[in-house]
């Protein structure tokens, strides 16, 4: 219960946003009771799940601590999935919170009480390494990190992981729990078979079984507003993501 | 002379780096002396053209004052290239100048002298709207925006053109010059053909004529640490990224 996956990699439209808010949709659909939290100024994963409504009560409140996290979530249509949402106020996040001691923990102590009313909190990060990322990796049971199948993929990573470091350190533990998760998957090309197989010879156990195929339906569903598992339910991509959350529910994992 | 054109979009992975790298080739190919500034602390463009290379001196001392940009710039493999590279100290910058009067304008004051030296200077900007790009846009004589053949391609654009307007009214100009590009542009996908009737019916003359398709061999070619030209020279992407070259310099948009 109240298990935070952090969806994280500093490399920008490797697919943080299409986890976050697909897995967290499979994950709802199979029972479990799923908090989204969007810690992205750019408010993807927000208007994914609202989109058109204007956002009243938002993450920046909570982290400035003008408000509560709990007064900021709100329900969405996909049943059993609840939003936190954000928006460009939270990139004032950055100066406003420069020189507080204790920066890099706030988010995870907004979200200690909460979290227990949830089976699991997904965190949609910004494509950058900076302070609103930092506190969604110190929040983090684990790090859930979409790894698009292009050349260029393994590069950033070493950065991302020098960081998982120094979030150990800080929350004196030796290692963070993390799971890759290949993306954007195109079969036509022979370049995502290398990058599949040098992902997994890297990292092993750490990466996820199930690939997420490139498909056009999980890029329109937005526009439409809507999840993929709402906008293509028989596709190989929602089909991907039901798996994903079975493979991550489902022990070998836990 | 000493055009500046800065390649901005906030939006994660839609191409700011494939352009700014494959239109500089492609403008270097064509006899322009052009300088590639790297303003993201991923450094991507820098890793494109110095890949293995430490990086010994970096926008960031330029930023922060330490240092002249001439003495940043190097030469290239790449004939008429030079670059000033970027590396992660850059994102201090965000910090650093927090609270400086002016900061927007730093950028723009450091190229003053040197832009004379080059016929163009591209700009690679980070995906965010923070300081960094801040500077990039108000340094810029155009901007140049890639807009990627995805449904979600036109949401983040309304804030960019918000954030245009007020670098236009910081400079005391009433509108920044801008060109769209079309980019990874997929013929098997009818919502790529969407969005490129879209933008063209919203934006008009702004957007290039010429389209930059999806191939595979510009997602490679980083990874052989190769522009697209060296990598990949007869095929449609650097055929594409030459025609663009020759449409952004013969006039129509001079
Ligand atoms: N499996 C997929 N098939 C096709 N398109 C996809 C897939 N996953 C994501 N996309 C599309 O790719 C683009 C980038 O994806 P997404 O926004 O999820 O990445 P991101 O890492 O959150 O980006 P950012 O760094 O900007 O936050 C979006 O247009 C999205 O719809
Ligand atoms: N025309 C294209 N065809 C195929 N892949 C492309 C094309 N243009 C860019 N890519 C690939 O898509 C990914 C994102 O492109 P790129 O890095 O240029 O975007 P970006 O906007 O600079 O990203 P960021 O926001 O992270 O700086 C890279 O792996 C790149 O190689
Ligand atoms: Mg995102
Ligand atoms: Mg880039």
């Amino acid at each position: 219960r109240g298990v935070v996956w952090t969806v994280a990699n500093q490399k920008g439209g490797v697919g943080k946003t299409a986890t976050a808010v697909n897995l967290g949709a499979a994950l709802a659909s199979q029972g479990h009771r799923v908090l989204l939290l969007d810690v992205d100024p750019q408010g993807s994963a927000t208007s994914n799940l609202i989109s058109g409504e204007p956002l009243t009560a938002d993450v920046y409140r909570v982290m400035t601590g003008t408000v509560r996290l709990e007064s900021v979530i709100r329900a969405t249509r996909v049943a059993n999935l609840a939003l936190a949402g954000a928006n460009e106020d939270l990139a004032a996040v950055e100066v406003d919170l420069a020189n507080v001691p204790g920066r890099e923990g706030i988010l995870r102590e907004r979200l200690a009480a909460v979290r227990a009313e949830y089976d699991y909190v997904l965190v949609d990060s910004p494509p950058t390494l900076g302070i609103l990322t930092i506190n969604s990796l110190v929040a983090a049971d684990r790090v859930v990190v979409p790894v698009q199948c292009e050349y260029l993929a393994l590069e950033g990573l070493t950065r991302l992981l020098g960081t998982l470091e120094k979030v150990a350190a800080l929350r004196g533990v030796a290692t963070i729990d993390r799971l890759y998760v290949l993306t954007m998957y195109d079969q036509r090309n022979n370049l995502a078979r290398d990058v599949v197989r040098e992902v997994r010879e890297h990292f092993g156990e750490d990466v996820a079984r199930t690939v997420i195929p490139r498909t056009v339906k999980v890029a329109e569903a937005p526009g439409f507003g809507r999840t993929v598992l709402e906008h293509d339910p028989g596709g190989p991509a929602s089909l991907a993501y039901r798996v994903l959350a079975e493979e991550v529910t489902n022990g070998a994992r836990a």
